[in-house]
């Protein structure tokens, strides 16, 4: 019987050695049964990234290409298994493209290719792979990426879509605007607040909620930005869909409830950081149309002034916005035909789409920036509570 | 300490597609 020996940190190598038979049980005990909740909680943010990590590096040392050919396709294999189970659930989805990126970053950083070693320890540059080459293999992980992020992007997608048009548009907030309606429109709902009503608050609160779980999965903060810009570009682009479908919303008091709206989310963003997500900016087509709807539309200088500020909509959108517009009281006026055709006259030589709704479902092309870690592999230990006591440490 | 020289033998990988492929085919035979 092994005598269990205390072994001082500096004496483990940062590898994981596991028998092949149990290949099946670790993929099991540390992908397809693992809760998120509580290893995000109580544990290293990328922890089974790490945990495979080391597994492979061992694989690498034995130079047993078997075996690291059949952990890696495990390994994705598994992943895919439960973002198919679980594939509607933020918080699986988010865990997973954390680990793996943190995964990819472990196998950048410790390939032994000089571009992703900068940053090592001499430490770190020791526990570099010894026998394979692994770069076909990051590509796949990186694809596997590139998936997990486009279903994170779903999944946000549908949180938020019930939220949008409520929150964005509905829901009244500014004091002294919510009383006025534009003439000859009933408001659509009760005077009495609705319950079950989703208001900006509600959309506040849900972005609160996705950016603290990435934040404790130990997401990459440049991925972060890029989550945040995609959520925006919803937000955004669902909201002025929905203006340009509705004349009630198409009204001067809605102009300011929806530049109002947007600041809050500006100060969100503010809040958390993130001001170079490049977040702001996919909002810009909504900012303009609420400023459109607040501006003075009468003479050609009103024409001119309009032209050169709405650069991010398209002419088919600034045309709509007009004809939809609704005054709200006696000292507004309904927008004339003539002052819309001279609006489209001064357009008619821009290039723009003809296309009058934005792409809700549009996603930005993502990157996965080089993240090199300075956990040193030797100090990672295993909590019992992972079930994976068949690893040893070596 | 001594930096390793980089990793010589290259692990040729299957696509993502290709993986999608062959784990189906391994489910429908398994029972």
């Amino acid at each position: 019987r092994p005598v269990n020996i205390p072994r001082k940190e500096k004496d483990f190598q940062g590898m994981l050695e596991y028998k092949k038979d149990d290949e099946l049980k670790l993929i099991k005990n540390l992908i397809l049964e693992l809760k998120p909740r509580g290893v995000a909680v109580n544990l290293i943010p990328g922890l089974p990234a790490y945990i495979l990590f080391m597994c492979v590096r061992h694989a690498d040392y034995i130079n047993d290409d078997q075996r690291v050919r059949s952990l890696l396709t495990s390994t994705i294999n598994g992943i895919k298994k439960i973002l198919k189970k679980r594939s509607d659930d933020f918080e699986t989805v988010s865990f997973w493209l954390s680990n793996t990126c943190r995964f990819l970053h472990c196998l950048k950083q410790y390939s032994g290719e000089e571009a992703f070693m900068k940053h090592n320890t001499p430490r770190q540059n020791d526990h570099c792979l010894r026998n394979f080459d692994l770069a076909e293999y990051r590509q796949v992980i990186s694809d596997l990426a590139i998936q997990i992020y486009q279903q994170l992007t779903k999944v946000m997608e549908s949180v938020l879509q019930p939220m949008i048009v409520s929150g964005m548009l509905e829901h009244e907030t500014i004091q002294g605007v919510s009383g006025l309606k534009p003439t000859g429109l009933r408001k659509r709902t009760s005077s009495i607040a609705d319950e079950g009503t989703y208001t900006l608050d509600s959309i506040v609160r849900q972005l609160n909620n996705f950016h603290s779980i990435m934040c404790q999965h130990g997401m990459d903060p440049e991925l972060i930005k890029q989550i945040v810009k995609q959520m925006f570009y919803i937000i955004g682009s669902v909201t002025l869909n929905n203006l340009l479908l509705r004349k009630d919303m198409c009204s001067w008091s809605k102009g300011m409830q929806i530049r109002y709206n947007v600041s809050q989310l500006e100060e969100w963003l503010r809040d958390k950081n993130l001001q170079t997500s490049g977040a702001k900016e996919t909002l810009e087509p909504l900012i303009q149309a609420a400023q459109l709807l607040q501006v003075k539309k009468k003479t050609d200088e009103d024409a001119e002034a309009i032209c050169s500020m709405c650069n991010a909509l398209t002419t088919a959108q600034i045309v709509k916005v007009l004809n939809l517009y609704t005054p709200v009281n006696e000292f507004e006026e309904r927008v004339t035909a003539s002052f819309i055709r001279t609006i489209q006259v001064r357009l008619q030589n821009r290039k723009d789409s003809p296309q009058l709704l934005m792409d809700a479902k549009h996603i930005f092309p993502v990157t996965f920036p080089f993240n090199p870690s300075s956990l040193a592999l030797e100090s990672i230990q295993i909590p019992g509570s992972m079930n994976l006591g068949f690893l040893l440490r070596v | 300490s001594t930096q390793r020289p980089r990793p010589r033998v290259l692990l040729k990988a299957p696509t993502l597609a290709e993986m999608d492929e062959m784990n189906i085919s391994e489910e429908e035979e398994s029972p």
